[in-house]
């Protein structure tokens, strides 16, 4: 029956990254599965996840994502508000406090559906920056206006202020329903749009961020 | 005493040869189910750390890019002092993986993390 070993003497060995992730996010085995994380976020994640490596989890030559490590944050659970007519309005704020140190920002983009189709008609939609104290309020640019399918804005420049990164980001989903009024609102909440942050982490034990490859712009 | 080497030179070169019980990379799948990751890590479904086991032979051949300590400690092990080890079979070179995981407040998070497939042996 030792004494438990205060924490003091145990030898100060950084432990490597995995297990350290192990330790410090790994939600308790309590019950706890995967299965919380569902729907459009994971579905997304795990198409990446397949473009950047193989089943053996070997990240592909040539495909990497130009970092170690990329998070997928999803909007702080807001109050989902009413349609207004043909217009849906929902406030997203997305907390970024808590990021480790080590992971440096790289990139980050928001996710969304420009167009949403439903059984009459179909729901347009764009994101807003909501104005703060340092920066204006203004309509979000995808960089690529895909017809069907998710987009990708960059708002890196929003995150990242003189004094360091942001605690939060705060956005607002605007969509409007163009065609005949459906029987019921429809389920824009399933699509809530979600930010990935590309960070590279500078932890021993990680992959050295790739060169991202060559985007031919065409 | 090059004689006695030159007199021993076949059972040298029979070892050679590879035998099985050579240190060699070996396969071992595991699921991260097995080790009791797989509430979290979601991607890959399989990993195969593979490792390296087997006696390092007396002659280091190239191939396994052994440093000259390690021939050294094999010379000394045979003709020195047994209670020397021979040098271990131990991992040469890595390879990453990708990993998927859930992250505690919900969030979905991909890593790289380095040095997670043995892809060679050596002696050491």
């Amino acid at each position: 029956n030792q004494s438990p070993l205060s924490p003091g003497s145990l030898p100060a060995i950084p432990a490597l990254p995995l297990l350290q992730a192990l330790q410090l996010r790994a939600p308790g085995s309590q019950g706890w599965r995967a299965g919380s994380a569902s729907g459009h976020p994971l579905r997304y994640m795990l198409n990446l996840y397949r473009r950047a490596a193989d089943h053996e989890g070997r990240p592909r030559h040539g495909r990497s994502l130009g970092t170690n490590t990329v998070r997928l944050v999803q909007a702080s659970s807001h109050r989902d508000q009413p349609w207004a007519g043909r217009w849906y309005v929902q406030p997203l704020t997305y907390h970024l406090e808590g990021q480790p140190e080590a992971e440096h920002l790289l990139r980050a983009t928001v996710v969304y559906l420009p167009s949403l189709l439903l059984a009459h008609s179909r729901l347009l939609c764009a994101l807003e920056l909501v104005a703060t104290g340092e920066a204006p309020g203004l309509l979000l640019n995808p960089a690529t206006r895909p017809r069907h399918g998710w987009a990708e804005a960059d708002v890196t420049p929003y995150l990242v202020l003189g004094n360091g990164s942001v605690g939060s980001l705060v956005l607002r989903h605007v969509c409007v329903r163009a065609g005949r009024a459906e029987g019921h609102d429809a389920p824009v909440a399933l699509s809530h749009p979600f930010l990935l942050l590309y960070l590279n982490d500078t932890r021993a034990g990680l992959a050295p961020p790739v060169a991202e490859p060559r985007r031919h712009r065409r | 005493d090059t004689g006695t080497l030159a007199y021993d030179l076949p059972s040298y070169l029979r070892e050679q040869g590879g035998d099985k019980s050579d240190c060699s990379l070996r396969p071992f799948p595991v699921s991260f189910a097995q080790l009791g990751w797989d509430h979290w890590i979601i991607a890959p479904h399989r990993y195969n750390p593979r490792y390296c086991k087997g006696a390092c032979p007396r002659l280091l051949r190239y191939d396994y890019h052994a440093p000259n300590h390690a021939v050294v400690q094999s010379f000394v092990h045979q003709l020195v002092d047994a209670n020397v080890p021979r040098p271990s079979c131990v991992p040469y070179r890595y390879s990453p993986i990708s990993v998927l995981m859930i992250e505690r407040d919900g969030g979905i998070l991909y890593k790289e993390y380095e040095n997670m497939i043995a892809e060679s042996c050596t002696c050491r």
